[in-house]
C-alpha cells in the first residue's frame, strides 16, 4: 500500500510517503512470526528550491544540492534538480521460522525511511 | 552470454534480506519460546514507539548488539534438538543414570556469522520428592563421537534443582569466541545425582545461538563536522 502522490505525478516538494510493506503481499506470512509488515516509506517530491532548504529540524544541507537547485533555477540544463532520497533510515527486527524449523530473530539495519533529503 | 535470469521480487527481497531461501510450505506449528518474544519485542521499532509513550525513553539501542544478553550479534536462533536419544552406558556402570545424545542442525548458519553466545537451555523432569536428591545433581555434557562414543567431558555444572530450566553456557568451552559456526552440534549430557536418589528424565533441549553477522552491520557513521 502506498500514499498516491498528489496529481498522479512526483507532485509537491521532496518528503517521506507512506509505503507499508505487508509480507502476505509476498506470500510469507506462514513464517513470519511477527511483525505482519512494516511502515517501509518512500520519498518522493521536488527538490526545487526552497523544499532544498529544509527547516531546521529537517536533514543536513548539503551544499551540492543546494548549487544545482540555483543552476537549475538560473538556466534548466542536462544537469536538473537534486533527487529527492531517504536521508535518515531506522532497522527492524523480523522474527521467523527458517527451514529447519528454528525460531530465527534477524536484526536489519536501514529498512524504514524516516526522513527524505535532496541530495 | 545472457546473465541468468534476473530473480523475481520476492526472492530479490530475500536475498537483501541474506536468506538463501524462503522456508518451503507451512512451518511444523510450535510455540514461540517467550525469551524471543521478548528479544523481538526489545528491538521491534514499532514496539519501541509504544513503548516510549509508555515510559520514558532509554538509551538509543546500539546496532548489531543484542542488548538483553549483553553480546554482540544481530541474528539470534533458539535451536529444538533433534536427538534426544536416550541411552544407557555399559552393563558394567548399572545403577548409573541414562545419558542423552543432543544434536543440532546449525546448517542455516553462514559462514560469515561469528558466535558471540551459545547457550544449552535443558528442561528436565524428576520425582525431586524422592528420598536422597536433596543434594542435587551434577551435569556433564561431552561432545559426541562417532556412533554413540562419548569424547572428552568438556564441562560440569552443579544443578540445584530442576524445577527451571538448566542453562548452561557453551562458549569459551565447547567453542572458543568469534570462531565460525559448526554445521552441527553433538552432545551427550548426563545427569548425575549427587546423593543417591532418583535419575531425572530430558523433557526438552534446545540452543539459543547469538551470532554477528559483519555484512549487515554498517561502521557506525562519523559524527558530521
Amino acid at each position: 500500500e502506498a500514499e498516491p502522490s498528489v496529481g498522479g505525478g512526483p507532485g509537491g516538494s521532496c518528503r517521506t510517503r507512506r509505503l507499508y510493506v505487508s509480507f502476505r503481499e509476498v506470500g510469507w506470512h506462514r513464517w513470519v512470526i511477527a511483525p505482519r509488515g512494516f511502515l517501509a516509506n518512500y520519498c518522493q517530491g521536488q527538490c526545487s528550491l526552497p523544499a532544498t532548504l529544509p527547516g531546521p529540524r529537517g536533514p543536513p544541507t548539503l551544499n551540492h544540492a543546494v548549487l544545482r537547485a540555483l543552476m537549475h533555477s538560473a538556466a534548466p540544463g542536462p544537469a536538473g534538480l537534486p533527487c529527492c532520497v531517504p536521508a535518515r533510515l531506522s532497522p527492524i527486527s523480523v522474527l521467523f521460522f527458517d527451514n529447519s524449523d528454528n525460531v530465527v530473530l534477524r536484526h536489519y539495519e536501514d529498512m524504514v525511511v524516516d526522513e527524505c533529503g535532496c541530495r | 552470454a545472457r546473465a541468468p535470469g534476473a530473480p523475481g521480487p520476492a526472492a530479490a527481497l530475500l536475498q537483501a534480506l541474506g536468506l538463501r531461501d524462503a522456508p518451503q510450505g507451512a512451518p511444523k506449528p510450535r510455540p514461540v519460546p517467550p525469551m524471543m518474544w521478548r528479544l523481538f519485542r526489545r528491538r521491534d521499532p514499532q514496539e519501541a514507539r509504544v513503548r516510549q509513550r509508555q515510559t520514558p525513553p532509554g538509551a538509543p539501542l546500539r546496532p548489531c548488539y543484542v542488548e538483553e544478553l549483553g553480546v554482540a550479534g544481530n541474528i539470534v536462533r533458539h535451536v529444538l534438538d533433534r536427538g534426544a536419544h536416550t541411552w544407557t552406558p555399559e552393563p558394567s556402570a548399572t545403577g548409573q543414570c541414562p545419558q542423552w545424545t543432543a544434536i543440532f542442525d546449525l546448517s542455516a548458519v553462514e559462514p560469515a556469522e561469528l558466535m558471540s553466545r551459545v547457550r544449552l537451555e535443558l528442561r528436565f523432569v524428576a520425582e525431586e520428592r524422592a528420598p536422597g536428591t536433596a543434594g542435587g545433581w551434577e551435569l556433564s555434557v561431552a561432545r559426541a563421537t562417532q556412533g554413540v562414543g562419548v569424547g572428552p567431558v568438556l564441562l560440569r555444572q552443579a544443578v540445584v534443582s530442576l524445577r527451571m530450566p538448566v542453562r548452561v553456557e557453551l562458549l569459551g568451552t565447547a567453542y572458543a569466541h568469534n570462531t565460525s559456526v559448526p554445521r552441527s552440534l553433538q552432545l551427550v549430557l548426563a545427569l548425575s545425582p549427587l546423593a543417591t536418589g532418583t535419575c531425572a528424565c530430558l523433557a526438552e533441549a534446545s540452543l539459543l545461538l547469538v551470532t554477528l553477522d559483519p555484512r549487515l552491520c554498517h561502521p557506525l557513521a562519523r559524527p558530521r563536522r
